[in-house]
């Protein structure tokens, strides 16, 4: 919250749009306007009046650089919208900066998102320090309800619970690194980057960069789902394979290639297998482990079909791991496994396990 | 010896960012090409909000962050 914990003193509150952006339809921003404003009312007992004319609680408007109030716009990227938190005359006014693209998708800067934050501090929000939070203060895209837990907490404690409560799925928080008990959903390298998947983020990890990146899925790829199962690197292809549910997508280096999704059958898996657990790509085989249940499958790279022989039991070939394996990778003939929040540190060539760590060692905790 | 000008772009940008987001008074925070110790704290509150690495240095995640498009409501501080 704002300092002395600002907020309207009456439950039904009044808005105006006092302009458009020539980058949407007027029906696109006034539909974005009212999404955004529902997602507040649908947790608490708000209700929200629009005004064509006269002075509203909530102004909306677009503009650039200078644009009254003495707080300027930067012109493209950089600050998109402020808005004032709840007060006369200024307060709870919700400016966008009109040299910003506005769009109704992925492709600029989503306009319900941005004023679904901003409308957060017209009614008393400031600006949370969770990365899967609507009120973090960094813009990034993501699809359905947009608030998270922490969201909902900070309104709901300004205003109450909405009595007539409609269902609402709240995003998760962001999953925090060094949680003792984290497991991973997938990991993989990435041109010499390490990418652990979990739930809707990713953390990226540089060799020179000291501490892992966490970043909404969506954010990157808008196309690809909020769940990632499995993934791996084919270095000689410089194709990154994603896997979940049923499909596969492939990334050269962070741009997805045309022709995905595909179906994971098309690797030569059946059709009862519907997820893939793990994958890992043994550069020095030119093979392709995916895990799926306690079994794995050998993939052959070079021919694109699957090996014989297979399914094999992980806890048979793999004597000292666990019988399932929720994201795998390989460094220099170790391969490491993680399940749970257990790391397991595989020799592939003494085919043992060397070490037992946490999964977050990884992450430098 | 004297900062390069990549160096002193980096040292621009987060005045700017902090004075904007962080409440860091106006006036030369690195005459000497160093920060001052106004500066590096104010670097310290804004990684510890973020979750960085808490140094109080210009390091490559923390100019990232400074970097990506944001809402321009300061993030600490009395609202004014």
């Amino acid at each position: 919250h704002f300092p002395r914990h600002l907020k309207w003193p009456n439950t039904d509150v009044t808005f105006r749009i006092v302009n458009y952006t020539p980058d949407l339809k007027k029906s696109d921003v006034d539909r974005a306007i009212r999404n955004a404003l529902n997602a507040w009312s649908d947790v608490t007992p708000l209700t929200f009046k629009k005004l064509y004319k006269g002075n509203a609680d909530i102004m909306i408007s677009f503009g650039s650089k200078e644009h009254g109030d003495y707080n300027p716009f930067d012109g493209p990227n950089g600050l998109l919208a402020h808005a004032y938190p709840p007060g006369e005359g200024i307060g709870g006014d919700t400016h966008f900066d009109e040299d910003e693209d506005w769009t109704k998708d992925s492709s600029a800067y989503n306009l319900f998102i941005v004023a679904a934050h901003e409308l957060g501090h017209a009614l008393g929000m400031s600006h949370s320090t969770d990365p899967g939070a609507l009120m973090y203060p960094v813009y990034s895209y993501s699809t359905g309800y947009p608030l998270a837990e922490d969201d909902i907490e900070g309104i709901q404690a300004l205003y109450g619970p909405n009595p007539n409560s409609r269902k609402v799925k709240p995003r998760p928080d962001a999953p925090t690194k060094c949680d003792p008990m984290l497991s991973f959903d997938a990991a993989t390298e990435l041109r010499g980057e390490t990418v652990i998947f979990k739930d809707r983020f990713y953390w990226r990890l540089h060799p020179q960069m000291p501490e892992p990146e966490q970043t909404l899925i969506k954010s990157t790829w808008p196309s690809i789902p909020n769940k990632v199962d499995a993934a791996y690197e084919n270095p000689e292809k410089d194709l990154v394979i994603i896997f979940s549910g049923i499909r596969m997508w492939a990334l050269n280096g962070y741009n997805l290639v045309d022709g995905y999704p595909k179906y994971i059958h098309k690797l030569g898996l059946p059709k009862t297998i519907r997820k893939v657990d793990a994958a890992v790509h043994i550069g020095d085989t030119g093979k392709t482990l995916l895990f799926t249940d306690e079994e794995y499958w050998s993939y052959d790279e070079a021919s694109g079909t699957m090996d014989t022989g297979y399914p094999r039991s992980i806890e048979d070939d793999f004597p000292g791991m666990s019988d399932e394996v929720d994201a795998a990778v390989y460094h220099y003939g170790y391969l490491y496994f993680f399940h749970d929040h257990v790391q397991y540190e595989y020799s592939y060539t003494s085919k043992k396990v060397i070490r037992i760590m946490r999964t977050n060692a990884i992450l430098n905790c | 010896a004297p900062l390069s000008s990549e160096d002193k772009d980096d040292l621009l940008l987060a005045e700017k960012y902090l004075r904007r987001f962080y409440g860091l008074p106006a006036g030369l925070q690195g005459r000497q090409g160093q920060p001052s110790d106004a500066l590096k704290a104010k670097i310290k509150e804004m990684q510890r909000f973020f979750n960085l690495k808490v140094t109080g240095n210009l390091d490559e995640n923390t100019l990232e962050l400074m970097k990506e498009p944001r809402c321009g409501v300061p993030d600490i501080g009395e609202y004014n």
